[in-house]
């Protein structure tokens, strides 16, 4: 499954 | 962070602020499309709701207000403070045709359903298509100020370089999110016919003019 871990770029 | 992030992000910025200095320096917006501006300033407003809602680093938050920022000067000098040389009749795409279609592929091709992801998805979907307008209005008018393609050129190569980063994240960090690759890889090809131009008539020292 995938985890959502948010975004680091811009 | 690496290499190609940093100085994809560098590139970005250039292109943004050589874009500010040109419409500040000559007084005149002329040759830039607003729509392509407006869209930008969505792009960033969409994507970086998060200011609000995670901190994750110095770097990270200045580079977005600064974006952000950059984003709304730009179209306040083009719709408001030199109004007047604001070339709207060649500025004729209809953004609608973009809008409309991305904000329905972000609804149902996301990462996850929620509120924030589907304006960040939103966000890198309308980045890879923004540029669009801009370009129309070089192929409806022939040509195009060399500034303005210095500032197409950086933001071409910002993608590029994003694409690099991605390669790398990939083979050291395991790390890949297929969203913004398509999306980022999509961008990078609607530039490749203007780097064939940049590269063979800007960079010898002509005009950007193109063939009746």
């Amino acid at each position: 499954a995938m985890s959502f871990e948010g975004h680091d770029e811009l | 962070m690496n290499i190609f992030r940093l100085t994809g992000d560098l590139s970005h910025l250039a292109a943004i602020i050589i874009l500010l200095l040109k419409i500040w320096k000559s007084r005149s917006c002329a040759g830039i499309s607003g729509k392509s501006q407006i869209l930008f300033a969505i792009v960033f407003t969409t994507r970086y709701l998060d200011l609000l809602s995670t901190f994750i680093s110095l770097y990270n938050s200045c580079m977005k207000v600064i974006y952000i920022g950059c984003a709304y000067a730009t179209v306040y000098m083009i719709y408001m403070k030199f109004r007047a040389t604001y070339d709207g009749n060649h500025d004729s795409f209809r953004v609608e045709f973009l809008v409309v279609p991305v904000g329905g592929l972000a609804v149902l091709i996301n990462h996850d359903f929620s509120f924030m992801e589907i304006l960040w998805t939103f966000s890198i979907y309308l980045e890879s298509v923004a540029i669009l307008p801009q370009l129309f209005m070089i192929s409806k008018t022939g040509e195009a100020e060399t500034i303005t393609t210095h500032y197409l050129f950086c933001l071409g190569l910002y993608r590029a370089l994003y694409i690099f980063n991605w390669v790398w994240r990939f083979y050291f960090e395991g790390f890949f999110d297929l969203i913004a690759i398509v999306a980022g890889v999509v961008q990078t090809i609607l530039y490749c016919d203007f780097f064939y131009l940049y590269v063979t008539k800007v960079l010898k020292g002509k005009k950007l003019s193109l063939p009746a």
